[in-house]
């Protein structure tokens, strides 16, 4: 899967997701990615993010719209991130996934479970290229 | 400041990242666009093979693709899950935002509705992914998504059928382990 959040030079925020899912899924299964809320999600008024991982279990807790909601409470792009992971984790804590967390001013974070690490990648003029970063897991 | 305009999406999938940078940043596109066409640039490189045509096959050997793109300032959606014999997922999102008052379209019903506005039927399935889904048939479908039927699924292929006893005695319990990973995961 892709998830990807964006801010253009007018302030607009856009975020959205694209994959073919779990290999060897049932047939007709579905995942998170096509569900606002869960893949991704987006609200120009505070900012966005998008998930990866598990989506049979991402789809039961809506990370990225929880992401969001934490922002609007005052959190940063990180912490925000890292309470949807641990939302899940404390039902799932067998749990695989990640998610990039984007606030409306432009700072971002990331969070993950179940891996080693968790690479995204990023750009902005500040940045001036394309850029991989990595966040450890919680 | 220069904090905005930003890119920025899951694992390091730079071929994406740049052209969804050079849509917002060069070309002055919206946010909208830059998304669209940093997942294109992914369905069209079939990124790790987790997205876009050729990858994931599901049991029956078939690629599926699902995606989504949301307007963060109309909060509008355009979805597609389940699509069945058209590459451009995310392009097919689009469509569905900018031409339905719907959010999401699935299966057969949502190839009918990209045929319509234009995009290609074509086969999801390659080479590649065909044998992927051989030699998962010949390793007994290990590992799959069933539980509580028989054949014991931990140990044969199907066809299943409810195993009551096995339910009654486990219950539904939660994922004990998990088989998603860097290199398969929604």
């Amino acid at each position: 899967t892709i998830g990807m959040v964006a801010i253009d030079a007018a302030g607009r925020i856009a975020a959205g997701t694209s994959t073919n899912g779990a290999k060897f899924k049932i047939a007709g299964r579905v995942g998170d990615s096509p569900i606002p809320g869960a893949g991704a999600y987006a609200d120009g008024t505070v900012g966005a993010a998008a998930a990866t991982g598990d989506g049979d279990v991402m789809m039961r807790f809506l990370p990225s719209y929880l992401a969001v909601e934490e922002m609007r409470r005052g959190s940063s792009p990180s912490y925000a991130g890292e309470v949807a992971i641990k939302r899940i984790v404390s039902y799932y804590p067998e749990f695989v996934g990640a998610i990039v967390v984007l606030k409306s001013d432009g700072n971002y974070g990331a969070a993950c479970h179940g891996l080693p690490s968790f690479q995204f990648s990023v750009c902005n003029s500040q940045l001036g290229q394309v850029t991989v970063q990595t966040v450890e897991c919680v | 400041g220069s904090m905005i305009p930003v890119v920025i999406n899951t694992w390091p999938f730079t071929n994406a990242t740049q052209n969804a940078w050079n849509t917002i940043y060069f070309k002055k596109k919206s946010a909208l666009d830059a998304v669209e066409k940093g997942c294109t640039t992914c369905e069209y490189e079939q990124c790790d093979g987790t997205v876009g045509y050729g990858g994931s096959p599901d049991e029956n050997g078939e690629t599926t693709l699902d995606a989504m793109i949301m307007d963060g300032m109309t909060m509008n959606v355009g979805a597609v899950a389940a699509l069945r014999r058209v590459k451009s997922a995310i392009s097919v999102a689009r469509h569905v935002l900018e031409h339905t008052e719907h959010s999401m379209l699935v299966g057969d019903q949502a190839t009918a509705f990209a045929i319509s506005m234009g995009f290609k039927e074509e086969t999801l399935e390659t080479n590649a992914s065909q044998e992927i889904w051989e030699q998962w048939k010949e390793s007994s479908c290990q590992p799959n998504f069933w539980v509580n039927v028989k054949p014991d699924p931990t140990k044969f292929c199907g066809p299943y059928k409810p195993d009551t006893n096995i339910a009654r005695k486990q219950g539904n319990n939660p994922k004990q382990r998990s088989v998603f990973s860097d290199k398969n995961h929604d």
